[in-house]
């Protein structure tokens, strides 16, 4: 995935089976985000595999004071990327028999 | 405490915790 300055990550063990799991966030280099990032620390949340939208959570973390506005897109990225990986993954471990 | 919980008003929950600096120096 694409070096966005964003780092998400599994915040617990994936059993591929759960929809909603438990990811990380934080920022790594803040000169890639376009706004002044004040260092909060990392950001626990999580997150519904199925339906939820990761630009959506991006949208709630600029309402909830962590990022600004300007971020919104690098921040979503970040999550869709590591969304997208979680859900690759999860396919390749279902049973090639079935 | 370390930790900080911020609950957006969709109802999201938020936890702020320090960042795992050995991930960091992974790279």
């Amino acid at each position: 995935a694409e070096d966005t300055g964003v780092r998400v990550e599994l915040n617990e063990e994936d059993d591929g089976k759960k929809s909603s799991i438990a990811l990380k966030l934080w920022v790594e280099d803040p000169k890639k985000l376009k706004g002044k990032y004040k260092d909060t620390g990392a950001i626990e949340f999580t997150f519904d595999l199925v339906s939820e939208v990761p630009e959506v959570v991006a949208q709630e973390m600029v309402e909830s004071g962590f990022f600004l506005d300007c971020d919104v897109k690098i921040v979503g990225k970040s999550i869709r990327d590591r969304v997208a990986l979680i859900k690759w993954r999860r396919e390749r471990t279902v049973s090639p028999g079935n | 405490s370390a930790t900080a919980q911020v609950v957006h008003s969709a109802g999201r929950r938020f936890i702020v915790s320090p960042v795992p600096e050995a991930r960091l120096k992974e790279q």
